[in-house]
């Protein structure tokens, strides 16, 4: 007989287990060994007791980044489950760290935990935010880039949900492509 | 089987909830 952990039975349970990764560079590690994974959850309850605990990203310091995946999935191009997929990329303004990051990033994360993708949810791997001083970007990363379908059905859920704060623009772009090219010359697969 | 979906109004009530 299968025995069901106590607080499973309280709480309210996840779809899938996520883990939060932090990135802060560090000159005597490699860029993998920065990548420092937080805790991981599987259910709302544990989701908010984490969330509430840490900073806001608007909070970290330039040059680091928060990432939420799927449990066994790093937050990089070369892992397995990422390196045939790509990313939906909301681009900031430096002035909206200050008002829109934090919303941003936690409307993304809601509808990740949430499982608001409904069916085409399988194909999304986790989600990235860079903060950078030149502009912050958020990430919404999915494992294949030539499911068209799941993948605008995927950026239209964000963007309507982001829609509450202002006009946003998504770009998607495969992994492959940001990989051999530098700065703005990446060629975008989809725009909305 | 059966997708767990929550509604975003349903998760940002569980925020402050004990």
């Amino acid at each position: 007989q299968k025995t069901v952990a106590p607080d499973m039975l309280i709480k309210h349970p996840l779809q899938n287990t996520w883990t939060l990764w932090f990135f802060k560079i560090e000159s005597n590690r490699s860029w993998e060994d920065c990548q420092v994974e937080i805790a991981s959850f599987n259910t709302v309850e544990d989701f908010w007791a984490l969330y509430n605990h840490i900073e806001p990203a608007s909070r970290l310091k330039v040059g680091c980044d928060y990432s939420m995946f799927k449990q066994g999935i790093k937050p990089m191009w070369e892992d397995e489950h990422n390196c045939r997929g790509g990313r939906w990329l909301i681009n900031l303004n430096k002035q909206q760290r200050s008002t829109e990051l934090d919303n941003f990033w936690m409307e993304v994360l809601l509808l990740m935990i949430g499982e608001s993708f409904e069916e085409h949810s399988d194909e999304v791997c986790g989600a990235v935010v860079n903060v950078r001083g030149k502009g912050d970007k958020i990430g919404v990363w999915t494992a294949d880039a030539k499911k068209n379908d799941s993948i605008l059905k995927i950026g239209e859920k964000c963007k309507s949900q982001l829609k509450v704060y202002n006009h946003v623009a998504l770009h998607y772009q495969a992994h492959s492509a940001a990989q051999q090219k530098t700065g703005s010359a990446i060629r975008c697969l989809f725009t909305i | 089987g059966t997708r767990i979906i929550y509604e975003r109004t349903f998760l940002l009530q569980m925020r402050n909830s004990p």
